[in-house]
Protein backbone atom coordinates (compact mmCIF):
# COMPACT_ATOMS: atom_id res chain seq x y z
CA UNK A 1 0.00 0.00 0.00
CA UNK A 2 1.00 3.92 -0.05
CA UNK A 3 1.79 4.05 3.20
CA UNK A 4 4.23 1.40 3.61
CA UNK A 5 6.06 2.35 0.62
CA UNK A 6 6.66 5.88 2.02
CA UNK A 7 7.42 4.53 5.25
CA UNK A 8 10.24 2.62 3.35
CA UNK A 9 11.65 6.08 2.04
CA UNK A 10 11.59 7.77 5.33
CA UNK A 11 13.38 4.36 6.52
CA UNK A 12 15.79 4.67 4.29
CA UNK A 13 16.90 7.81 4.61
CA UNK A 14 17.38 6.93 8.42
CA UNK A 15 19.31 4.44 8.04
CA UNK A 16 21.56 6.40 6.06
CA UNK A 17 21.64 9.36 8.26
CA UNK A 18 22.39 6.47 11.37
CA UNK A 19 25.13 5.00 9.24
CA UNK A 20 26.76 8.59 8.05
CA UNK A 21 26.32 9.44 11.88
CA UNK A 22 28.07 6.23 12.74
CA UNK A 23 25.03 5.93 15.38
CA UNK A 24 24.02 1.88 15.59
CA UNK A 25 20.31 1.73 16.07
CA UNK A 26 18.27 -0.84 17.69
CA UNK A 27 14.53 -1.82 17.74
CA UNK A 28 13.16 -4.06 19.94
CA UNK A 29 10.05 -5.67 19.12
CA UNK A 30 7.63 -7.79 21.70
CA UNK A 31 4.70 -8.70 23.01
CA UNK A 32 2.78 -6.68 25.57
CA UNK A 33 4.60 -7.40 28.93
CA UNK A 34 7.51 -9.35 27.36
CA UNK A 35 9.72 -7.03 29.11
CA UNK A 36 11.25 -4.72 27.00
CA UNK A 37 11.63 -1.75 28.95
CA UNK A 38 12.97 -3.98 31.85
CA UNK A 39 15.47 -5.07 29.30
CA UNK A 40 16.34 -2.03 28.01
CA UNK A 41 16.51 -0.50 31.30
CA UNK A 42 19.24 -2.95 32.68
CA UNK A 43 21.26 -2.14 28.64
CA UNK A 44 21.34 1.48 28.93
CA UNK A 45 22.71 0.72 32.89
CA UNK A 46 25.79 -1.64 31.51
CA UNK A 47 26.50 0.64 28.55
CA UNK A 48 26.27 4.18 29.48
CA UNK A 49 29.42 4.31 31.69
CA UNK A 50 31.79 3.12 28.42
CA UNK A 51 29.14 4.53 25.45
CA UNK A 52 26.97 7.44 24.55
CA UNK A 53 23.78 6.01 24.42
CA UNK A 54 19.16 7.25 24.04
CA UNK A 55 16.61 5.68 23.99
CA UNK A 56 12.96 6.40 21.85
CA UNK A 57 9.96 3.96 23.20
CA UNK A 58 6.36 4.05 21.70
CA UNK A 59 3.36 3.68 23.21
CA UNK A 60 -0.33 4.45 22.91
CA UNK A 61 -0.54 5.78 26.17
CA UNK A 62 1.33 7.15 29.16
CA UNK A 63 4.65 8.20 29.86
CA UNK A 64 5.26 5.39 31.81
CA UNK A 65 8.04 3.49 29.97
CA UNK A 66 10.00 6.63 29.51
CA UNK A 67 10.14 7.69 33.03
CA UNK A 68 11.32 4.14 33.95
CA UNK A 69 13.76 4.07 30.94
CA UNK A 70 14.93 7.77 32.61
CA UNK A 71 16.11 6.41 36.05
CA UNK A 72 19.25 5.30 33.84
CA UNK A 73 20.14 8.55 33.56
CA UNK A 74 20.45 8.95 29.63
CA UNK A 75 18.18 11.00 26.98
CA UNK A 76 14.90 9.14 26.84
CA UNK A 77 12.05 10.20 24.04
CA UNK A 78 8.48 9.14 24.94
CA UNK A 79 6.52 8.72 21.41
CA UNK A 80 2.84 8.74 21.75
CA UNK A 81 0.96 6.88 19.33
CA UNK A 82 -2.75 7.54 19.99
CA UNK A 83 -4.61 4.77 18.24
CA UNK A 84 -1.78 3.35 15.91
CA UNK A 85 -0.44 0.35 17.33
CA UNK A 86 3.41 0.33 15.65
CA UNK A 87 5.77 3.05 15.19
CA UNK A 88 6.32 4.47 11.87
CA UNK A 89 10.02 5.57 10.30
CA UNK A 90 8.17 9.23 10.73
CA UNK A 91 7.59 9.33 13.90
CA UNK A 92 11.31 8.17 14.90
CA UNK A 93 12.57 11.03 12.28
CA UNK A 94 10.17 13.52 14.49
CA UNK A 95 11.30 12.06 17.79
CA UNK A 96 14.89 12.99 17.15
CA UNK A 97 14.30 16.24 16.32
CA UNK A 98 16.29 17.67 19.51
CA UNK A 99 18.56 14.70 19.78
CA UNK A 100 22.01 14.98 18.28
CA UNK A 101 22.10 11.26 16.89
CA UNK A 102 25.55 12.03 15.64
CA UNK A 103 27.18 12.34 19.08
CA UNK A 104 25.74 9.25 20.34
CA UNK A 105 27.16 5.77 19.79
CA UNK A 106 23.94 3.42 20.48
CA UNK A 107 20.05 4.50 20.30
CA UNK A 108 17.23 2.01 20.97
CA UNK A 109 14.07 2.10 19.69
CA UNK A 110 11.25 0.44 21.71
CA UNK A 111 8.28 -0.29 19.32
CA UNK A 112 4.44 -0.87 21.00
CA UNK A 113 3.71 -3.98 22.78
CA UNK A 114 2.37 -5.84 19.49
CA UNK A 115 3.39 -9.09 17.84
CA UNK A 116 1.78 -8.32 14.26
CA UNK A 117 1.92 -4.44 12.79
CA UNK A 118 4.98 -3.87 13.75
CA UNK A 119 6.70 -6.02 11.78
CA UNK A 120 5.75 -4.37 8.52
CA UNK A 121 7.47 -0.85 9.22
CA UNK A 122 11.14 -0.39 9.20
CA UNK A 123 12.49 2.24 11.48
CA UNK A 124 16.03 2.40 9.60
CA UNK A 125 17.25 0.29 12.49
CA UNK A 126 20.64 -1.81 12.27
CA UNK A 127 19.76 -4.64 14.53
CA UNK A 128 15.79 -5.66 15.13
CA UNK A 129 15.87 -8.07 18.61
CA UNK A 130 12.03 -9.69 18.97
CA UNK A 131 11.69 -10.93 22.79
CA UNK A 132 9.41 -14.09 23.80
CA UNK A 133 9.03 -14.23 27.17
CA UNK A 134 8.96 -17.62 29.22
CA UNK A 135 5.37 -16.80 30.47
CA UNK A 136 3.92 -16.85 26.54
CA UNK A 137 4.53 -20.75 25.92
CA UNK A 138 6.89 -22.00 23.53
CA UNK A 139 4.34 -21.68 19.80
CA UNK A 140 4.76 -17.65 19.80
CA UNK A 141 7.12 -17.77 16.45
CA UNK A 142 4.82 -20.29 15.14
CA UNK A 143 1.95 -17.95 15.58
CA UNK A 144 3.22 -15.16 14.23
CA UNK A 145 5.99 -15.68 12.16
CA UNK A 146 6.13 -12.40 10.40
CA UNK A 147 7.44 -10.46 13.34
CA UNK A 148 10.06 -13.53 13.80
CA UNK A 149 10.93 -12.84 10.03
CA UNK A 150 11.51 -9.52 10.01
CA UNK A 151 13.78 -9.65 13.15
CA UNK A 152 17.60 -10.22 13.64
CA UNK A 153 18.04 -12.23 17.48
CA UNK A 154 15.74 -13.59 19.28
CA UNK A 155 15.79 -12.61 23.54
CA UNK A 156 14.02 -15.75 25.50
CA UNK A 157 13.40 -13.03 28.91
CA UNK A 158 12.98 -13.96 32.03
CA UNK A 159 14.64 -16.66 32.03
CA UNK A 160 14.24 -16.76 36.17
CA UNK A 161 10.88 -18.32 35.78
CA UNK A 162 11.96 -20.74 32.90
CA UNK A 163 11.33 -23.62 35.77
CA UNK A 164 8.36 -22.34 37.23
CA UNK A 165 6.16 -21.93 34.07
CA UNK A 166 7.46 -25.49 33.22
CA UNK A 167 9.25 -23.86 30.36
CA UNK A 168 9.98 -26.12 27.23
CA UNK A 169 12.94 -24.56 26.27
CA UNK A 170 14.02 -26.87 23.56
CA UNK A 171 10.20 -26.66 22.16
CA UNK A 172 10.55 -22.65 22.06
CA UNK A 173 13.59 -23.16 20.58
CA UNK A 174 12.13 -25.55 17.74
CA UNK A 175 9.69 -23.24 16.66
CA UNK A 176 12.18 -20.42 16.62
CA UNK A 177 14.57 -22.34 13.96
CA UNK A 178 11.15 -23.64 12.19
CA UNK A 179 10.41 -19.87 11.65
CA UNK A 180 13.32 -18.42 10.80
CA UNK A 181 16.41 -21.13 10.86
CA UNK A 182 19.36 -20.31 11.92
CA UNK A 183 18.36 -17.21 13.95
CA UNK A 184 20.43 -16.43 16.93
CA UNK A 185 18.72 -16.89 19.91
CA UNK A 186 19.70 -15.13 23.51
CA UNK A 187 18.61 -16.20 26.91
CA UNK A 188 18.46 -13.55 29.13
CA UNK A 189 16.43 -12.50 32.67
CA UNK A 190 16.85 -8.68 33.05
CA UNK A 191 15.87 -9.35 36.52
CA UNK A 192 18.59 -11.77 37.87
CA UNK A 193 21.02 -10.23 35.46
CA UNK A 194 21.29 -13.97 33.34
CA UNK A 195 22.68 -13.58 30.18
CA UNK A 196 22.96 -9.56 29.96
CA UNK A 197 26.80 -9.83 29.43
CA UNK A 198 26.54 -12.56 26.93
CA UNK A 199 23.50 -9.83 25.03
CA UNK A 200 25.83 -6.64 26.06
CA UNK A 201 29.48 -8.67 23.74
CA UNK A 202 27.06 -9.78 21.06
CA UNK A 203 25.64 -5.95 20.77
CA UNK A 204 28.81 -4.64 20.66
CA UNK A 205 30.25 -7.13 18.12
CA UNK A 206 27.34 -6.32 15.96
CA UNK A 207 28.04 -2.70 16.14
CA UNK A 208 31.27 -3.45 15.71
CA UNK A 209 31.01 -5.06 11.73
CA UNK B 1 -12.56 4.74 7.34
CA UNK B 2 -15.31 2.50 4.94
CA UNK B 3 -13.92 -0.83 6.55
CA UNK B 4 -14.94 -0.14 9.70
CA UNK B 5 -18.63 1.00 8.49
CA UNK B 6 -18.99 -2.39 6.79
CA UNK B 7 -17.97 -4.32 9.38
CA UNK B 8 -20.31 -2.71 12.13
CA UNK B 9 -22.96 -3.56 8.94
CA UNK B 10 -22.05 -7.08 9.62
CA UNK B 11 -21.87 -7.43 13.16
CA UNK B 12 -25.11 -5.97 13.31
CA UNK B 13 -26.77 -8.50 12.02
CA UNK B 14 -24.66 -11.47 13.54
CA UNK B 15 -25.68 -9.73 17.08
CA UNK B 16 -29.33 -9.87 15.33
CA UNK B 17 -29.01 -13.49 14.33
CA UNK B 18 -27.77 -14.68 17.28
CA UNK B 19 -30.31 -12.84 19.73
CA UNK B 20 -33.01 -14.59 17.42
CA UNK B 21 -31.29 -17.78 17.62
CA UNK B 22 -31.13 -17.65 21.26
CA UNK B 23 -26.85 -18.44 21.44
CA UNK B 24 -24.86 -16.07 23.67
CA UNK B 25 -21.77 -15.62 22.24
CA UNK B 26 -18.79 -14.43 24.19
CA UNK B 27 -15.48 -13.09 22.44
CA UNK B 28 -11.58 -13.21 24.15
CA UNK B 29 -8.87 -10.73 23.45
CA UNK B 30 -5.85 -10.41 25.23
CA UNK B 31 -2.25 -10.21 23.96
CA UNK B 32 -0.38 -13.07 22.64
CA UNK B 33 0.39 -16.09 25.54
CA UNK B 34 -2.23 -14.14 28.00
CA UNK B 35 -3.90 -17.73 28.41
CA UNK B 36 -7.22 -17.31 26.14
CA UNK B 37 -7.01 -20.85 25.05
CA UNK B 38 -6.34 -22.53 28.05
CA UNK B 39 -9.29 -20.55 29.72
CA UNK B 40 -11.28 -20.94 27.19
CA UNK B 41 -10.33 -24.98 27.02
CA UNK B 42 -11.12 -25.15 30.87
CA UNK B 43 -14.45 -23.39 30.12
CA UNK B 44 -15.82 -25.48 27.53
CA UNK B 45 -14.96 -28.63 29.73
CA UNK B 46 -17.47 -27.25 32.68
CA UNK B 47 -20.06 -26.69 30.39
CA UNK B 48 -20.01 -29.10 28.00
CA UNK B 49 -22.16 -31.65 30.31
CA UNK B 50 -25.02 -29.33 30.69
CA UNK B 51 -25.02 -27.01 27.40
CA UNK B 52 -23.96 -27.00 24.21
CA UNK B 53 -21.06 -25.44 22.99
CA UNK B 54 -18.82 -24.72 20.28
CA UNK B 55 -15.88 -22.39 19.75
CA UNK B 56 -13.92 -20.08 16.52
CA UNK B 57 -10.42 -19.18 17.19
CA UNK B 58 -8.60 -16.99 15.34
CA UNK B 59 -4.48 -16.96 14.63
CA UNK B 60 -2.17 -15.60 11.39
CA UNK B 61 -0.49 -18.89 11.20
CA UNK B 62 -1.37 -22.87 12.41
CA UNK B 63 -3.98 -24.96 14.09
CA UNK B 64 -2.70 -25.17 17.49
CA UNK B 65 -5.04 -23.48 19.30
CA UNK B 66 -8.27 -25.08 17.29
CA UNK B 67 -6.12 -28.61 17.81
CA UNK B 68 -6.02 -27.77 21.67
CA UNK B 69 -9.90 -26.64 21.71
CA UNK B 70 -10.82 -29.72 20.29
CA UNK B 71 -9.45 -32.33 23.18
CA UNK B 72 -12.76 -30.90 24.97
CA UNK B 73 -15.33 -32.45 22.40
CA UNK B 74 -16.98 -29.52 20.79
CA UNK B 75 -16.89 -28.31 17.65
CA UNK B 76 -14.27 -25.79 16.83
CA UNK B 77 -13.32 -24.14 13.46
CA UNK B 78 -10.14 -22.18 13.43
CA UNK B 79 -9.71 -18.93 11.31
CA UNK B 80 -6.69 -18.49 9.53
CA UNK B 81 -6.18 -14.85 9.55
CA UNK B 82 -2.80 -14.91 7.37
CA UNK B 83 -1.17 -11.75 7.90
CA UNK B 84 -4.41 -9.84 9.25
CA UNK B 85 -3.58 -8.72 13.06
CA UNK B 86 -7.45 -9.15 14.09
CA UNK B 87 -10.62 -11.16 13.66
CA UNK B 88 -13.72 -9.00 11.68
CA UNK B 89 -16.98 -9.82 11.80
CA UNK B 90 -17.35 -11.40 7.94
CA UNK B 91 -14.65 -13.84 9.16
CA UNK B 92 -16.81 -15.43 11.98
CA UNK B 93 -19.66 -15.30 9.46
CA UNK B 94 -17.92 -17.31 7.04
CA UNK B 95 -16.67 -19.60 9.87
CA UNK B 96 -20.05 -20.32 10.66
CA UNK B 97 -21.26 -21.58 7.27
CA UNK B 98 -21.40 -25.15 8.65
CA UNK B 99 -22.68 -24.64 12.48
CA UNK B 100 -26.07 -24.63 13.37
CA UNK B 101 -25.83 -21.91 15.96
CA UNK B 102 -29.52 -22.22 16.37
CA UNK B 103 -28.54 -25.52 18.26
CA UNK B 104 -26.33 -23.81 20.72
CA UNK B 105 -26.59 -22.27 23.85
CA UNK B 106 -22.82 -20.64 23.93
CA UNK B 107 -20.53 -19.81 20.96
CA UNK B 108 -17.15 -18.36 22.12
CA UNK B 109 -14.70 -16.65 19.67
CA UNK B 110 -11.16 -16.38 20.70
CA UNK B 111 -9.55 -13.44 18.74
CA UNK B 112 -5.86 -13.07 17.37
CA UNK B 113 -3.03 -11.98 20.18
CA UNK B 114 -3.40 -8.74 20.41
CA UNK B 115 -4.06 -5.60 22.62
CA UNK B 116 -4.87 -3.44 19.94
CA UNK B 117 -6.29 -3.77 16.84
CA UNK B 118 -9.58 -6.09 17.52
CA UNK B 119 -10.71 -3.33 19.74
CA UNK B 120 -12.07 -1.68 16.60
CA UNK B 121 -14.03 -4.96 15.23
CA UNK B 122 -17.47 -5.49 16.78
CA UNK B 123 -17.63 -9.70 15.87
CA UNK B 124 -21.47 -9.61 17.20
CA UNK B 125 -20.81 -10.84 20.49
CA UNK B 126 -22.89 -10.25 23.66
CA UNK B 127 -19.86 -10.28 25.85
CA UNK B 128 -16.38 -9.53 25.44
CA UNK B 129 -13.64 -10.85 27.37
CA UNK B 130 -10.30 -9.31 27.99
CA UNK B 131 -7.56 -11.47 29.67
CA UNK B 132 -4.86 -9.87 31.58
CA UNK B 133 -2.09 -12.24 32.79
CA UNK B 134 -0.23 -11.18 36.26
CA UNK B 135 2.70 -11.87 34.24
CA UNK B 136 2.41 -9.55 31.88
CA UNK B 137 3.19 -5.98 34.07
CA UNK B 138 0.52 -3.99 36.27
CA UNK B 139 0.33 -1.17 34.29
CA UNK B 140 -1.32 -2.82 30.70
CA UNK B 141 -4.81 -0.86 31.01
CA UNK B 142 -3.52 2.18 31.23
CA UNK B 143 -0.79 1.56 28.18
CA UNK B 144 -3.79 -0.02 26.20
CA UNK B 145 -6.71 1.59 27.11
CA UNK B 146 -8.92 1.28 24.06
CA UNK B 147 -9.10 -2.61 24.26
CA UNK B 148 -10.41 -2.28 28.11
CA UNK B 149 -12.82 0.03 26.82
CA UNK B 150 -14.50 -1.93 24.52
CA UNK B 151 -14.68 -4.37 26.57
CA UNK B 152 -17.16 -5.84 29.30
CA UNK B 153 -14.88 -7.68 31.93
CA UNK B 154 -11.55 -8.08 32.64
CA UNK B 155 -10.30 -12.00 33.16
CA UNK B 156 -6.76 -11.58 35.47
CA UNK B 157 -5.08 -14.81 34.75
CA UNK B 158 -2.46 -16.78 35.78
CA UNK B 159 -3.15 -16.12 39.53
CA UNK B 160 -0.86 -19.05 40.68
CA UNK B 161 2.11 -17.07 39.38
CA UNK B 162 1.14 -14.22 41.18
CA UNK B 163 3.30 -14.61 44.05
CA UNK B 164 6.45 -15.38 41.95
CA UNK B 165 6.25 -12.71 39.74
CA UNK B 166 5.65 -10.45 43.28
CA UNK B 167 2.43 -9.10 41.13
CA UNK B 168 0.80 -5.68 42.47
CA UNK B 169 -2.95 -6.52 42.31
CA UNK B 170 -3.97 -3.65 43.98
CA UNK B 171 -2.00 -1.32 41.43
CA UNK B 172 -3.47 -3.75 38.54
CA UNK B 173 -7.21 -3.19 39.88
CA UNK B 174 -6.25 0.97 40.30
CA UNK B 175 -5.15 0.54 36.37
CA UNK B 176 -8.13 -1.44 35.53
CA UNK B 177 -10.63 1.44 37.12
CA UNK B 178 -8.70 4.54 36.08
CA UNK B 179 -9.20 3.54 32.37
CA UNK B 180 -12.42 1.41 32.71
CA UNK B 181 -14.81 2.85 36.19
CA UNK B 182 -16.86 -0.10 37.58
CA UNK B 183 -15.35 -2.90 34.88
CA UNK B 184 -15.48 -6.03 36.49
CA UNK B 185 -12.44 -8.15 37.31
CA UNK B 186 -12.07 -11.89 37.78
CA UNK B 187 -9.33 -13.50 39.24
CA UNK B 188 -8.15 -17.15 37.46
CA UNK B 189 -6.15 -19.38 36.83
CA UNK B 190 -7.35 -21.83 34.66
CA UNK B 191 -4.65 -23.55 35.24
CA UNK B 192 -5.23 -24.55 39.00
CA UNK B 193 -8.81 -23.83 38.53
CA UNK B 194 -8.90 -20.81 41.49
CA UNK B 195 -11.85 -18.55 40.19
CA UNK B 196 -13.29 -20.81 37.44
CA UNK B 197 -16.30 -21.51 39.03
CA UNK B 198 -17.12 -18.12 39.73
CA UNK B 199 -16.90 -17.33 36.53
CA UNK B 200 -18.81 -19.90 35.21
CA UNK B 201 -21.34 -18.50 37.46
CA UNK B 202 -21.03 -14.63 36.23
CA UNK B 203 -21.54 -16.09 32.41
CA UNK B 204 -24.75 -18.00 33.19
CA UNK B 205 -25.54 -14.94 35.07
CA UNK B 206 -24.96 -12.86 32.12
CA UNK B 207 -26.51 -15.35 29.95
CA UNK B 208 -29.81 -15.72 31.41
CA UNK B 209 -30.63 -11.46 31.32
N1 LIG C 1 10.58 -12.31 36.64
C1 LIG C 1 10.87 -11.41 35.70
N2 LIG C 1 9.97 -10.43 35.40
C2 LIG C 1 10.30 -9.55 34.44
C3 LIG C 1 11.52 -9.59 33.74
N3 LIG C 1 11.52 -8.59 32.82
C4 LIG C 1 10.34 -7.93 32.96
N4 LIG C 1 9.61 -8.50 33.95
C5 LIG C 1 8.27 -8.11 34.41
O1 LIG C 1 7.36 -8.24 33.33
C6 LIG C 1 6.40 -7.19 33.37
C7 LIG C 1 6.43 -6.42 32.07
O2 LIG C 1 7.73 -5.87 31.88
P1 LIG C 1 7.99 -4.59 30.97
O3 LIG C 1 9.45 -4.35 30.95
O4 LIG C 1 7.10 -3.47 31.38
O5 LIG C 1 7.49 -5.16 29.54
P2 LIG C 1 7.32 -4.38 28.17
O6 LIG C 1 7.56 -5.38 27.08
O7 LIG C 1 8.16 -3.19 28.15
O8 LIG C 1 5.77 -3.98 28.20
P3 LIG C 1 5.02 -2.94 27.20
O9 LIG C 1 5.92 -1.79 26.96
O10 LIG C 1 3.78 -2.54 27.94
O11 LIG C 1 4.70 -3.72 25.96
C8 LIG C 1 6.75 -6.32 34.57
O12 LIG C 1 5.95 -6.72 35.65
C9 LIG C 1 8.20 -6.66 34.84
O13 LIG C 1 8.54 -6.52 36.18
C10 LIG C 1 12.46 -10.63 34.10
O14 LIG C 1 13.58 -10.77 33.58
N5 LIG C 1 12.08 -11.53 35.06
N1 LIG D 1 0.89 -20.93 35.27
C1 LIG D 1 -0.09 -20.77 34.38
N2 LIG D 1 0.19 -20.79 33.06
C2 LIG D 1 -0.84 -20.62 32.20
C3 LIG D 1 -2.17 -20.41 32.61
N3 LIG D 1 -2.93 -20.23 31.50
C4 LIG D 1 -2.11 -20.35 30.43
N4 LIG D 1 -0.86 -20.60 30.86
C5 LIG D 1 0.35 -20.77 30.01
O1 LIG D 1 0.58 -19.57 29.29
C6 LIG D 1 1.05 -19.88 27.97
C7 LIG D 1 0.13 -19.29 26.94
O2 LIG D 1 -1.16 -19.81 27.10
P1 LIG D 1 -2.24 -19.86 25.93
O3 LIG D 1 -3.49 -20.42 26.47
O4 LIG D 1 -1.66 -20.53 24.72
O5 LIG D 1 -2.39 -18.30 25.62
P2 LIG D 1 -3.20 -17.59 24.46
O6 LIG D 1 -3.65 -16.27 24.99
O7 LIG D 1 -4.25 -18.45 23.95
O8 LIG D 1 -2.06 -17.35 23.35
P3 LIG D 1 -2.27 -16.90 21.81
O9 LIG D 1 -3.47 -17.59 21.29
O10 LIG D 1 -1.01 -17.32 21.11
O11 LIG D 1 -2.42 -15.41 21.84
C8 LIG D 1 1.12 -21.42 27.88
O12 LIG D 1 2.45 -21.78 28.17
C9 LIG D 1 0.18 -21.87 28.99
O13 LIG D 1 0.57 -23.09 29.52
C10 LIG D 1 -2.43 -20.40 34.04
O14 LIG D 1 -3.56 -20.26 34.54
N5 LIG D 1 -1.36 -20.56 34.87
MG1 LIG E 1 7.66 -1.25 27.80
MG1 LIG F 1 -4.58 -19.09 22.03
ZN1 LIG G 1 -1.97 -2.72 14.13
ZN1 LIG H 1 -3.52 -4.66 13.47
Amino acid sequence: TKILKENDVAARALRQRFEDEGVFVVSLVSSPGAGKTMFLEQTLLRLRERYRVAALVGDLATENDAQRLARAGVPIRQICTGTVCHLEADMVRTALRDVDTAKLDFLFIENVGNLVCPASYDLGEALRLVLFSVTEGEDKPLKYPTIFNTADICVLTKMDLADVVEFDHASALNSVQAVRPGMQVLDVSAKSGVGMDAWIETLCGRAAR
